[in-house]
């Protein structure tokens, strides 16, 4: 997936690293000091849709039935998320007590047209 | 908001990049506390001393966390009173998060600061309410020691399941057996109570998912 470029309107990952410094949270949130909070934007042109991706193959499915019945499909392909990551931390509970747990999902790696 | 298209996220972001990130920052906020479940960030009112936790850190599995929803888990006790003797003294921990949660896997590390003559006969009673009545115990675990330093107690999950309070009683009782002599003597000559080698429970323990364990009917 590209990474967004201004100029670039097409569906792309826009990056944002978050440093929990910033939220005032390096007290509680022990490990990491921050991670990628990416999500997808931009247009997805019909020749665009299904591609690519796991998000998109479901949709690419029902689409390409669509097309098959109707060459103008009213629905629009969307920008989503296709590939993503879970997410390390360690953190202070408020016992003091010191967790380390596995979120799923928080770390959005690719992005699709669906 | 209010975007013509039905695909809110094929409109090129238009905010300015200051509210884009303060956007972003109110963002990774949400994310993080619905990941952990929790509603607000945790107010630490007694954060661990550095130093213990560097030492507790160490007995992190490092990678990834036990697959399927697992946490570890690592807390510290605290002793209510340290002029006990050392024969009688209670650690207490607080486990209000594992009490939802399946344990499989408990130790209880001490770093004793010294031995006595002979070898310490160690046990670790679980006191508390189990049994509707104040005052019983539960035998967990017993150990002989023979050096100074950091030993891990295994104690059974199940022995640990099923607190109704949120805080855990363990009392360490021992004798020497040289004799089947009692120790008599403060609790922190055998035990470091408040600097960085303080006593701390480990814990593996699974998130309960709802209707775990039985068979969805369609």
């Amino acid at each position: 997936t590209p990474t967004c470029e201004p100029e670039t309107p097409l569906c792309c990952r826009r990056d944002h690293y978050v440093d929990f410094q910033e939220l005032g949270w390096r007290d509680w949130i022990l490990q990491p000091e921050g991670y990628q909070l990416n999500y997808c934007s931009g247009q997805c042109p019909p020749h665009l849709a299904g591609s690519p991706g796991i998000a998109a193959s479901f949709h690419s499915a029902v689409f390409s039935l669509l097309k098959a019945n109707n060459p103008w499909p009213e629905g629009t392909s969307c920008c989503v998320p296709t590939a993503r990551r879970p997410l390390s931390l360690l953190y202070l509970d408020h016992n003091g007590n010191v967790v380390k747990t596995d979120v799923p999902d928080m770390v959005v790696e690719a992005c699709g047209c669906s | 908001q209010g975007t013509r298209s039905a695909c809110t996220s094929c409109e090129s972001p238009t905010l300015a990049p200051q509210a884009e990130r303060a956007l972003v920052l109110e963002l990774a906020k949400q994310q993080i506390l619905e990941g952990l479940h929790l509603t607000s960030r945790p107010r630490i009112i007694h954060p661990p001393p550095q130093a213990a936790l560097t030492r507790a850190l160490r007995r992190l599995q490092p990678g990834i966390v036990a697959p399927g929803n697992g946490e570890e888990v690592i807390s510290f006790a605290t002793i209510t009173d340290s002029s006990t003797s050392i024969c009688s003294s209670m650690l207490t921990f607080h486990l209000s998060t594992v009490q939802s949660h399946h344990l499989y896997h408990a130790r209880l590390w001490l770093h004793v600061l010294r031995t006595f003559p002979g070898t310490l006969h160690l046990r670790i009673f679980r006191w508390g309410p189990r049994r509707k009545h104040r005052g019983s115990r539960t035998l967990l675990a017993e150990r002989q020691i023979t050096t100074p330093g950091w030993h891990a107690l295994t104690l059974p999950s199940s022995g640990l399941r099923g607190e109704e309070s949120a805080v855990l009683k363990l009392q360490v009782n021992c004798r020497s057996l040289e004799g089947n002599k009692t120790i008599t003597g403060p609790l922190r000559w055998l035990l470091d109570t408040t600097g960085h080698q303080q006593p701390f429970l480990e814990l593996k323990i699974r998130v309960n998912e709802p209707e775990a364990g039985r068979a969805k009917r369609r």
